[in-house]
C-alpha cells in the first residue's frame, strides 16, 4: 500500500477505527487524475473482496456514497465531525470509492478539460483500476473484485465491466461481479414506467391518466407494451406527459425518496437533482423546460 | 433558488475544510469541492441509450445483482424490472419476499447470474435510507448466499 496515501489523522473522526484508509490518485487517461478514496475491510482485508463504488450524474461525486451512505463513517449535520456507520459495507469488503470522471469532485484534469462520454469515462476508470491493482495496492491483485455503483453508474458499472472482462488476457483481474444500484439501465424504459409507477402511487388521478393513456397508448390499454411515454411524436402526448412530468419531479415531492421529507440546503451551484433530471425524458421538447424550472424552483412550504 | 430534497451542505462543508483535505492529500490548487459538476454534466456525452449489450456479454460470464429502492422516482424499480425482464434471461428462483430482522426487506427474482432485488421503503439512496437490510443484501450478493 502506498505509505504516502494512508490517512493518519482524519479531522471529526472522534471514534476508534479497525481498518487502515487511504486517499490519493490514480491515473487514467493522460493528463487526468481520479481522486480515490480506499477504506480496507475492518474484518479480513487480505481475503476479503475488493469493491469499487461509483455515484452517478453523470458529474456527481462518490464521496457522497463514502460519507452519506455506505462508508465507515458519515457526516454529521454540522459538516464537521463524523459518526460511526455500524452498517459500512467495509465490515465484510474492501472497499475503493472512485471520483470520476476527471473534474468531479477531487478529481482534476491537468488543463482543466472536462469534456468526456460514456466511452472515455469507462476507458479513463479501467485504465485507474489498472494503476490501482497494479502500482498502489498490488497486495489485492488477486482478491475476488466487485464493481458496483449508483443511478447514472448503470452506465458506468456495465461498461466499466465489459471492459475488465474483455482485457483479461493483457491485464487480469478477478473481476466476480457487478452491482447496481437504482441504476438508469435504459433511458426509454425508466422514462415510461415513472408513468405508470405515479398513477398507481396515486400522484394523479385518472383525469389525467385517462389523457395519458388516449394519447400516448395504442388500442387505448396502457401497458408496457402498448404506451410511448418516453418518446412519442404526437403533440398531445407530449403535453399530457409534460403535465405528469410536473407533478412528478417538480411540485415539491421528493424524487429520490417519494415518502421522505424533502429537504431544503444549500448543495452547491448545480444539484443532484438537476444531474438526475438530465436523464429523465430527454427526447421531449419539454425537457430544457423541466430543467430550467428545477433550477429556478423555489423551496415549497 | 436553492433545489428541492437535496442536502449536500455538509459533505461541501466538510470535504472544503483545509484540515480535511490536507489529510486526503489533495493538492492545494485542486479546486473547490462540489457535489455534482455542471460543466461535467452538460458536455457529457451520453453514448448508449441502453446497456442490453453489455448485459448480454456480461450475464454470460459473471454474476450480476440489480438492486431497487421501491420509492425512488429518478430511476424507479419498475424500469429496471422491465429492463431484466426483456433480457430473457433463465429464471433461477421465481419473485419471493426476503427478510431482514425479522420485517419484510423487499422482493428478490433471480435469474441466470442476475438476481433482481427491491429493497422495501427505500429510495435512491438505499445504503443510506435502509442500512441495515441492504448491508445483507450486498454480503448475500458478494458471497453467493441466499438473501
Amino acid at each position: 500500500a502506498p505509505a504516502a496515501d494512508e490517512i493518519k489523522n482524519l479531522p471529526g473522526l472522534s471514534h476508534d477505527i479497525s481498518f487502515k484508509h487511504y486517499s490519493g490518485y490514480l491515473n487514467g487517461v493522460e493528463g487526468k487524475h481520479l481522486h480515490y478514496w480506499f477504506t480496507e475491510s475492518s474484518r479480513d482485508p487480505v481475503n476479503d473482496p475488493v469493491v469499487l463504488w461509483m455515484n452517478g450524474g453523470p458529474g456527481c461525486s462518490s464521496m457522497e456514497g463514502l460519507l452519506a451512505e455506505l462508508g465507515p463513517y458519515l457526516i454529521n449535520p454540522d459538516g464537521k465531525t463524523l459518526r460511526k456507520n455500524k452498517y459500512a459495507w467495509n465490515t465484510m469488503a474492501n472497499v475503493l470509492f472512485l471520483e470520476a470522471p476527471a473534474c468531479v469532485g477531487l478529481s482534476y484534469d491537468d488543463n482543466d478539460n472536462c469534456s468526456t462520454g460514456d466511452d472515455e469515462t469507462s476507458l479513463g476508470n479501467y485504465l485507474a483500476l489498472q494503476d490501482f491493482f497494479k502500482n498502489k495496492f498490488p497486495e489485492y491483485r488477486n482478491n475476488s473484485f466487485f464493481i458496483t455503483g449508483e443511478s447514472y453508474g448503470g452506465i458506468y458499472v456495465p461498461t466499466l465491466a465489459v471492459r475488465v472482462l474483455k482485457g483479461q488476457d493483457q491485464f487480469p483481474i478477478n473481476l466476480q461481479g457487478y452491482a447496481i444500484g437504482n441504476g438508469l439501465s435504459s433511458y426509454e424504459l425508466n422514462d415510461d414506467s415513472i408513468i405508470f409507477f405515479a398513477y398507481y402511487h396515486g400522484l394523479f388521478g385518472d383525469d389525467l391518466w385517462t389523457r395519458l393513456v388516449e394519447h400516448c397508448c395504442t388500442g387505448g390499454r396502457p401497458t408496457r407494451q402498448t404506451c410511448n411515454f418516453s418518446n412519442s411524436k404526437w403533440p398531445m402526448c407530449s403535453q399530457v406527459v409534460q403535465k405528469a412530468s410536473d407533478i412528478i419531479y417538480n411540485e415539491g415531492l421528493n424524487m429520490y425518496n417519494l415518502y421522505d421529507n424533502c429537504p431544503h440546503t444549500t448543495a452547491g451551484k448545480f444539484s443532484r437533482h438537476e444531474a438526475d433530471l438530465s436523464n429523465i425524458l430527454r427526447q421531449h421538447d419539454f425537457h430544457s423546460t423541466l430543467m430550467l424550472r428545477a433550477k429556478n424552483k423555489k423551496p415549497v412550504q | 433558488l436553492d433545489p428541492p430534497c437535496t442536502n449536500g451542505t455538509d459533505l461541501l462543508m466538510y470535504l472544503n475544510t483545509p484540515e480535511v483535505r490536507m489529510a486526503l492529500h489533495i493538492p492545494l490548487d485542486v479546486k473547490k469541492f462540489e457535489l455534482c459538476n455542471d460543466e461535467v454534466n452538460f458536455k457529457y456525452q451520453r453514448e448508449y441509450s441502453t446497456m442490453r449489450p453489455q448485459y448480454e456479454f456480461l450475464t454470460s460470464r459473471v454474476r450480476g445483482l440489480i438492486y431497487n429502492g421501491d420509492i425512488d422516482m429518478a430511476c424507479n424499480f419498475l424500469g429496471d424490472e422491465w429492463f431484466v425482464e426483456s433480457l430473457g434471461l433463465q429464471v433461477k428462483e421465481g419473485r419471493r419476499m426476503w427478510h431482514q430482522g425479522g420485517q419484510v426487506g423487499g422482493f428478490v427474482k433471480r435469474f441466470t447470474n442476475l438476481d433482481l432485488v427491491t429493497v422495501r421503503g427505500a429510495g435512491h439512496m438505499v445504503p443510506e435510507d435502509k442500512p441495515a437490510p441492504s448491508l445483507q443484501m450486498i454480503t448475500s450478493f458478494l458471497f453467493n448466499k441466499p438473501y
